[in-house]
């Protein structure tokens, strides 16, 4: 299957959004 | 595991459901007493409430440990997913609580839950974090101390990700090793 990979610039910018 | 609808409709999912430990060193209890399940996430959102709400690992006190395993796992030794496994170990100078700590465990957290070792995640079981006053440790447990290629691409991965010189390296330890013999003792399995 596919796996649900994440880096770290995309992380961090969804720690503040709303 | 099904999310409820809102979570796939609005957040972003996770490959994994995770768990948070905490650990806090009460000498009058049983060890597994003072090891509790904090919350379970499965979302990049709910991850981000979670992290945003507890207290920075530099601001535990000493003997205290966070923990963040899969959904399943229990963060010791004797867990069957655990027991053939061994962990990369960080340990950290006293004045690197303040400097490197905190910065270290987001990094760390944030690799397991991206799944950012491809693949080779799948040989991860957890991370942990020990305050302690004599230095303080972070490491990533993986299920297999035998799995070579896997073992040794995680630890490139890692070391890379935290962002260390290549003049510094980091060992391997198999929990067998680990649970056997005194910390010093212990023998270094592999190296990055």
């Amino acid at each position: 299957g596919t796996r649900i990979i994440y880096d770290r610039k995309f992380l961090m910018e969804c720690r503040n959004s709303p | 595991q099904e999310l409820p609808l809102g979570e796939i409709l609005d957040k972003y999912p996770l490959q994994n459901r995770w768990a948070l430990w905490f650990f806090k060193n009460d000498k009058n209890r049983m060890w597994q007493a003072n090891l509790r399940l904090v919350t379970r996430f499965s979302t990049v959102e709910d991850f981000w409430a979670l992290y945003d709400h507890i207290k920075p690992a530099s601001k535990l006190s000493c003997g205290c440990d966070y923990s963040l395993f899969k959904d399943g796992i229990e963060p010791m030794w004797e867990d069957t997913q655990n027991k053939r496994g061994g962990r990369w170990l960080i340990t950290l100078a006293k004045q690197q609580r303040h400097s490197k700590l905190d910065c270290f465990w987001l990094d760390t957290l944030l690799c397991l839950i991206g799944e950012m070792f491809g693949d080779y995640s799948d040989e991860l079981c957890g991370a942990v974090i020990n305050i302690r006053s004599k230095g303080d440790k972070i490491a990533i447990w993986t299920r297999e101390a035998e799995n070579q290629e896997a073992v040794t691409h995680i630890g490139r991965v890692y070391k890379e990700r935290l962002g260390l010189s290549q003049e510094v390296t980091i060992g391997y330890q198999a929990h067998a090793d680990t649970a056997t013999k005194s910390n010093s003792l212990t023998k270094t399995k592999f190296v990055v």
